[in-house]
């Protein structure tokens, strides 16, 4: 089974990993409740990229 | 075709001296060469140029070529014939308004000298008033008549009518004869092999070959193999030509048969007798692959359940059912990147797996097996599948389901412990526990989550998920989403692809959060959605198959497309929301289960 989702042109900036994947394709395993991407309305509020987060 | 030659190769001995033998063996070489003469004339049929091979009665097994070539009825109509042998029947096409029909039909039917011998032809007229009435019958048992000494290429035999056998309602002229077995056995092979050529080029690299022999259910050793092959490629190329490897696999499988069991039914195949072996195999190729001029006589339930060709049960249990494809449609694995773990996991699909689906979604041979009444197959079976797994008897399935996914299915977070599931597809659909699946930024709505557990491809635009992923010509936006509810939003939209594999959490959640607008059902076909059917341009399984499509309303994403569509077993979507309904990204949407 399968499920797809359709988002309206430029709503979406989906997340570069899942896109990298797949232009090489290559499914990738992921789980209910992860991260898929950022709506673009929200384009302007950077979310906090943990890896690159420092503790001063 | 050298006569001799094939005598002197041939496994099956000649004529013991039985009057019924003798005449059955003067029978078939005289008649042979008349139908060859009369095929070759063009009286239709099915394109064997074979010169018919003498076989000995007491022994006797052949592929009998029976064609209805027309008939003379008392007046016009529209008609069409019937053959019934054994506990098959085939028809032909419907003929012109005439009294005169011309179909030129033929049917392959195995003879066997245990076997059924009679087929009975029923000639129908069919119209608007009476359609499909029976006007007229005769029976023939094949045996006899093949022994019979006959003057000319066809018999004329008299139909009776049904309400009263003595009384001759028109006539039909049929031929009827036994195809060589050699070249049964060689065009076998021919077939066989070009499943396995990939890319059409009519060679055979040895991985394919090996393929082959794997689908076989044959064990034959690595080196056995090897030397097979290298017999064969004679320049040491590394790649044979089919016809040279027909010919080779023909000889081998004299000596020391290569298949063990039917990758059609499944059956398993008597050793000692290679030629009921391969006739067996041809016909159900021929059933399979529509490639007769009768039809009918389509694959049954209980054939499609076993062999590799429609094992479509077995699709549905194998740990491997689930992998992509390492490089589109001609690799035999498929990596997946894990992206917890930022692991890249490569999994083998079974050769059998690779084989059936190429089979049937990659191949012409397939495509003729689609259009001859699989998709009522993969729907019958799969609605027979949704009624044994809501049974009470398919919750003893569950340990054993478990066991073959160790390691890929976490009981730990079952909402309930498994003596819960009272039923297989209770199972299937089970819950998780609150939090076993946390929501990324659960507070922020413009942030969309992944609706599945699943292997996932997004893509920013239609075009990107044709060039990298979906081959089916047909594939569109408008034909995914349908009429009423697609928009130029959408068509120029992002796509993102949530495949889920059997062993997986079978529930689908919301990815953003929002309105239920509307659901709208689009009935369809019951395709596998493995990579290798969506990597197929003869398929479009995503445009064809049954499903369900909803419609959000975000206040950050607009409106968002949500498709749960239905795949070969699990056909049955179910959902937990109505139309109207406000919901939360992560929440349950609904669950597939097995069925229709």
């Amino acid at each position: 089974s399968t499920v797809i989702c359709v988002f309206e042109k430029d709503s979406i900036n989906i997340d570069e990993d899942l896109l990298a994947n797949s232009a090489r394709s290559l499914e990738t395993l992921v789980s209910v409740g992860m991260k898929l991407g950022v709506s673009r309305k929200a384009s302007d509020v950077v979310l906090p990229n943990l890896e690159t987060c420092s503790i001063q | 075709g050298n006569e001799s030659s094939k005598e002197s190769s041939s496994p099956f001995p000649e004529s013991k001296g039985s009057s019924l033998s003798s005449r059955l063996k003067d029978r078939l070489h005289l008649h042979s060469i008349r139908r060859h003469l009369h095929l070759r004339h063009g009286s239709g049929g099915s394109g064997s140029s074979a010169v018919r091979k003498l076989l000995d009665a007491d022994h006797f097994a052949g592929i009998a070529l029976l064609t209805l070539l027309r008939a003379e009825m008392e007046f016009k109509d529209k008609w069409l014939a019937c053959v019934s042998f054994g506990e098959q029947t085939f028809r032909t096409q419907i003929s012109d308004h005439t009294d005169k029909p011309i179909w030129n039909s033929d049917k392959k039917l195995l003879l066997e000298k245990d076997g059924p011998h009679v087929a009975r032809i029923s000639v129908f007229e069919t119209n608007k008033l009476s359609s499909n009435k029976l006007i007229g019958y005769c029976e023939i048992n094949l045996l006899e008549f093949l022994t019979q000494g006959m003057n000319s290429d066809f018999e004329i035999i008299d139909l009776l009518d049904p309400s009263s056998s003595d009384l001759v309602v028109g006539k039909i002229y049929i031929s009827c004869s036994v195809e060589d077995p050699i070249e049964t056995e060689t065009g076998f092979a021919r077939r066989i092999l070009s499943i396995v050529d990939y890319n059409q080029d009519g060679n055979l690299s040895f991985s394919e070959f090996s393929d082959l022999i794997n689908a076989f259910g044959n064990q034959l050793a690595a080196e056995k193999r090897e030397e097979l092959f290298k017999a064969a490629d004679k320049n040491g190329d590394g790649v044979v030509s089919m016809d040279e490897l027909a010919a080779l696999l023909t000889v081998q499988q004299e000596k020391e048969p290569i298949m063990t069991c039917c990758p059609v039914c499944g059956e398993s195949l008597d050793v000692s007798d290679n030629l009921n072996n391969i006739i067996h195999l041809t016909l159900c190729f021929d059933e399979g692959t529509g490639n007769q001029v009768m039809t009918g006589g389509f694959l049954t339930d209980s054939q499609a359940s076993y062999g590799w060709i429609f094992k479509l049960s077995e699709w549905a249990h194998y740990s491997s059912y689930d992998v992509g494809l390492k490089s589109g449609s001609s690799a035999s694995h498929i990596l997946v990147f894990d992206r917890r773990t930022k692991r890249l996991l490569e999994e083998l699909i079974d050769g059998k797996i690779v084989l059936s689906m190429r089979a049937i979604y990659q191949s012409k041979m397939g495509l003729g097996l689609i259009d001859k009444g699989a998709k009522e197959l993969l729907q019958s079976i799969s609605e027979k599948q949704g009624r044994k797994m809501s049974s009470v008897e398919s919750a003893k399935d569950i340990p054993n389901f478990v066991d073959f996914f160790k390691g890929q299915i976490n009981l730990a977070e079952a909402k309930h412990p498994l003596e819960h599931y009272k039923t297989f597809n209770e199972f299937f659909v089970r819950e998780l526990k609150p939090g076993a699946r946390p929501i990324a930024f659960m507070e922020r709505d413009d942030v969309a989550v992944c609706a599945a557990d699943c292997r996932l491809m997004a893509f920013k635009s239609v075009d990107d998920s044709l060039r990298f992923w979906i081959k089916g010509r047909k594939f569109s936006i408008k034909g995914l989403l349908g009429q009423e509810v697609c928009s130029k939003a959408f068509v120029d939209g992002s796509l993102v692809i949530f495949r889920l594999a059997p062993q997986d959490y079978h529930r689908f959640h919301l990815p953003v959060s929002g309105t239920i607008e509307k659901f709208v059902d689009i009935p369809g076909c019951l395709y596998t959605v493995n990579p290798i059917a969506v990597n197929s341009k003869y398929c479009n399984v995503f445009t064809e198959n049954k499903r369900v499509v909803s419609i959000i309303s975000t206040e950050d994403f607009g409106k968002v497309a949500f498709v749960a569509i239905g795949a070969t077993m699990v056909g049955s979507i179910t959902f937990l929301k109505n139309e109207g309904d406000r919901v939360k990204k992560g929440e349950q949407f609904g669950y597939f289960s097995f069925g229709g």
